[in-house]
């Protein structure tokens, strides 16, 4: 019973993507109410905008140390760090491509009157929701048809003069007036690509429910290639003013969730105003760096035994991030659970590290094949079971260590 | 600072309840 209980089955056939008929649509929806959307992998076969090159595992993880260490310099700054206003550690090659590459998720939405179709990047870590309209001087192809704001009724941009634009400058996402005295936004991500255009707003359709008056950025100019593949933009979802999550906060709730689906062939969802209930909550713990929705990590379980960590280690708090793909913890609790993992992982022999992690296996020949739990304990005694597919990832343990304990 | 990444949410319903001040899981809800 307790081998039971400490141990999960993980099939080797579960590392490797299966085939999948994605003509047949898949059952979406939310345990609970609110507007619920189907939300995809982005590089899946399921996705509206499928990849024609997804990027390897290795390239992956290497896109994910810079959104990692953008949040950190992020978050630092404003809690009175140095900040993005310091130079960064982090060099980042030219050939990185984009700092929004870590963004698996997306969602398909419909923009103006009519409604256009676009395909929206999901981001818990910003706020700013923008899409490529036309005219667009430097943007990157997409599969979709541009969205084009003389075609929609509904469509305008904020006058300078406007409330929405002096929120805008006041969060450091306003770029100035156009000549015509429209407000001009400004997005940057961490390997210093921007994108810039005229702040607006027009009705936005989720399934069959519509949200008017949506506020986002009408993208025109992008630089250090913002996005690499098809898709139209990016949805905002996290704390500020203008994220999506709080414009729909009056009348749809305050509340959202979400489903990431396990594989890249299945799908998932994303409910705007669900309920609420449940759920085993923990605390949300806020900052003055108003995008991000932090909580309290206080244990690690690792086969049922909460490893032994001081509660110290851990009360710099931590960020929730739909962006990011790997957690972060401190080397000092990653430590103590890779050697705890390691001790329940003897009869698979190690193999090289790979990337980011350093607790990598040989599978070789080896089904089923029996991984010790992890579970993450939040304030309040939340546990929260991790699935195998939150613990090994290709065949490494998918967590990874902060440079030290205070970072 | 620790970073939830996105594979361990994976099969995991996550909630932000913004209004009630909480973040909230539901595990095999996916």
């Amino acid at each position: 019973g307790d081998n039971l209980r400490s141990y999960k089955v993980l099939h080797a056939g579960s590392l490797k993507s299966a085939t999948v008929n994605c003509s047949q649509p898949k059952a979406v929806s939310s345990s609970s109410g609110g507007v619920t959307v189907p939300l995809h992998h982005r590089h899946g076969p399921c996705s509206p905008v499928p990849s024609t090159e997804a990027p390897t595992l290795e390239e992956m993880l290497r896109r994910d140390q810079f959104r990692a260490a953008y949040i950190t310099r992020k978050y630092s700054g404003v809690m009175g760090g140095a900040g993005d206003v310091e130079q960064s550690d982090v060099t980042v090659p030219t050939t990185l491509g984009t700092s929004l590459g870590t963004l698996e998720y997306l969602i398909t939405v419909g923009i103006g009157s009519p409604a256009m179709t676009q395909t929206m990047l999901i981001d818990t870590g910003s706020d700013v929701s923008w899409v490529q309209c036309k005219p667009c001087s430097q943007c990157h192809t997409q599969a979709d048809s541009l969205f084009d704001p003389s075609s929609s009724s509904t469509y305008s941009a904020f006058p300078c003069s406007s409330s929405a634009c002096t929120q805008l400058r006041q969060s450091q996402q306003g770029n100035g007036c156009s000549s015509g005295s429209q407000c001009q936004y400004i997005v940057k991500y961490g390997d210093g690509s921007s994108g810039t255009g005229t702040y607006s707003s027009d009705k936005l359709t989720l399934g069959s429910s519509s949200v008017s008056y949506f506020q986002f950025g009408c993208s025109q100019s992008e630089s250090g290639n913002l996005l690499e593949d098809q898709t139209d933009g990016l949805m905002g979802l996290g704390g500020g003013a203008q994220s999506l999550a709080t414009q729909t906060a009056g009348t749809l709730g305050k509340a959202f969730s979400y489903c990431l689906p396990p594989t890249p062939d299945s799908s998932g969802f994303l409910t705007l105003g669900a309920a609420t209930s449940g759920f085993a909550k923990t605390q949300m713990l806020r900052s003055s760096a108003p995008a991000y929705y932090g909580v309290l990590l206080e244990a690690i379980r690792v086969g049922g035994r909460q490893l032994n960590i001081p509660a110290s280690v851990f009360s710099a708090k931590s960020i929730m991030d739909s962006g990011t793909i790997i957690t972060r913890l401190p080397p000092t609790a990653y430590s103590a659970l890779s050697a705890a993992f390691k001790a329940g992982m003897k009869q698979y022999p190690p193999a090289q590290p790979m990337g980011i992690f350093d607790t990598c296996f040989n599978f070789s020949g080896q089904s089923p094949i029996n991984i010790p739990s992890v579970a993450l304990v939040f304030s309040g005694g939340v546990v929260v079971d991790l699935a195998t597919d939150g613990i090994i990832l290709d065949s490494c343990l998918a967590f990874a260590a902060n440079s030290d304990d205070s970072s | 600072l620790g970073i939830i990444g996105n594979v361990q949410q994976r099969t995991i319903e996550v909630l932000y309840d913004v209004g009630g001040g909480a973040v909230g899981f539901k595990a095999g809800a996916c």
